[in-house]
């Protein structure tokens, strides 16, 4: 199945 | 010193209560433009950015930058003292040990004092990048919370895919499959009732609908909700309030098969 993304990897840190 | 007085507690109540389950120890961030909130759910797949600008509130001062490191649990207990009605002030010093809130009645001489101790929050603060999204839908806050409630219930993902058909929001689950389409669609007696759907490009991505289902809990915010998608990005959720403030969700994709 569809794996979860993680938002971190498409909004950088600050 | 901050002091916001916001002539409707009750939006705050709702504000708090939109994002509760999602996030627990935020930074409320009050400078001049008003108050801002951004904080990330404990496993990084969603993003919650509230934006209260200063013309929300009246009066606002808020004369430097002041971070309020609030529970969301502890807030929500004190906001529960609040009638829907009351009026609330928002008050802190310029480096607080606590945020006190005020309620008051508008048709009483009651007055309610509470204060929330503050906590110590190492937030990150993502850098949110501007985005031509490849489709825009704007539609009733109550239908796209209706449509992810009752497709949660046969799957835990849901595809929404925009092309000149319309969008579709679409799963796949154990026991069968469930889809709802919707076309631009104008109301002229009631446009809060109306499907506004703009699309540059076709878009098709997949959400756990678990957090769809909890951003829906801002329905009562607007009438109207937008949602901005474009493939392989996370999908912007937009309830927007008065005063151009407004509560934003975002959502990571699943990604690959």
């Amino acid at each position: 199945g569809a794996g979860q993304g993680n938002i971190m990897s498409f909004f950088g840190k600050k | 010193m901050l002091e916001a007085r916001l002539e409707q507690a009750n939006l705050f109540k709702k504000v708090v209560d939109a994002i509760k389950d999602l996030v627990q120890d935020c930074n409320f961030d009050c400078n001049d433009s008003g108050i801002a909130l951004q904080a990330m759910d404990n496993s990084h797949v969603a993003l919650v950015s509230m934006m209260l600008r200063s013309e929300s509130f009246a009066p606002f001062r808020c004369d430097r930058n002041i971070a309020l490191g609030i529970n969301l649990t502890s807030l929500t207990k004190v906001l529960k003292c609040a009638q829907s009605d009351d009026i609330l002030t928002l008050k802190a010093e310029d480096a607080p040990d606590v945020v006190e809130l005020v309620f008051e009645s508008a048709e009483s001489d009651r007055i309610s004092e509470y204060s929330i101790k503050l906590m110590d929050i190492d937030q990150e603060h993502l850098g949110i990048p501007e985005t031509d999204y490849g489709a825009t839908i704007s539609m009733p806050a109550a239908e796209f919370q209706r449509i992810c409630r009752d497709l949660i219930a046969l799957s835990e993902s849901v595809s929404i895919e925009c092309s000149k058909e319309g969008v579709k929001f679409a799963c796949q689950g154990d026991i069968g499959s469930g889809a709802v389409t919707l076309r631009q669609h104008t109301n002229v007696d009631k446009p809060e009732m109306n499907v506004e759907i703009n699309m540059s490009e076709p878009v098709s991505l997949t959400f756990s609908l678990k957090y769809l289902v909890n951003f829906c809990k801002a329905s009562g915010l607007s009438n109207q909700v937008r949602l901005c998608l474009s493939n392989e990005v996370p999908l912007l959720v937009e309830y927007s309030l008065a005063n151009n403030s407004h509560l934003r969700f975002y959502l990571a994709p699943k990604i690959g098969d």
